[in-house]
């Protein structure tokens, strides 16, 4: 399949998430 | 040493790859210095635990103590989950890793920038990257990426300019490759 490729930006943004509280 | 298989909760977004966190610590009571450089190093190594999503990486990462507060002769490994991270596995027998020096104080950005390229696959080598390490030590601090094949010289190029691009490392910063080979003379 397509590689899963992700930014900095992109993952400091979902550190913020609720999830991951 | 395992953690069972990973979950992919809904609505959670996926690495490429699923990942373990290890922390060592030296053995200061182990007398025979070869014991210590062998054995002693398998036997204090502790599996924290493995992300497979994004969340789950944060998650884990939000828990961990600051590097700033570790004991000198500490180490925080990630590694893609089925490799451990010594010199014996079969990932890393043939290869070899760049290290980053860097004073005390400049480790801590350094590393989470580290650990968010390797997770978000911003070193273009295939499946060369095997994990990446954090040293506490006296003077200075190391960041360590390994990787497979340290005769390969095209991709430890690219390993290395990944690294000054996406790091952003002080000017202090000095970089070194060494094979595993090298490391175990």
């Amino acid at each position: 399949g397509t590689k899963i490729v992700y930014e900095r930006a992109f993952l400091m943004n979902l550190r913020n998430s609720p999830i991951s509280k | 040493l395992d953690l069972g298989p990973v979950e992919y909760p809904a609505g959670e977004h996926r690495l490429q790859h699923p990942y373990c966190l290890w922390f060592s610590k030296r053995q200061t009571l182990v007398r025979n210095p070869q014991v210590q450089a062998t054995e002693g190093y398998g036997q204090s190594l502790r599996l924290v635990g493995q992300v497979a999503t994004v969340e789950q990486w944060w998650g884990l990462y939000i828990h961990v103590v600051r590097l700033h507060d570790l004991p000198q002769h500490t180490d925080l490994h990630l590694f893609k989950k089925g490799i451990r991270p010594m010199w014996e596995d079969p990932a890393n027998s043939k290869g070899g890793k760049w290290v980053i020096r860097l004073r005390k104080g400049q480790v801590g950005r350094a590393w989470e920038n580290l650990c968010m390229a390797m997770l978000g696959e911003q070193f273009v080598t295939g499946n060369e990257i095997c994990g990446v390490v954090v040293s506490i030590r006296y003077q200075e601090d190391q960041l360590s990426i390994w990787n497979r094949t340290a005769s390969d010289q095209a991709t430890t190029a690219r390993i290395r300019d990944s690294l000054k691009r996406l790091l952003n490392l002080p000017a202090t910063a000095t970089m070194e490759y060494k094979t595993h080979n090298d490391s175990l003379k």
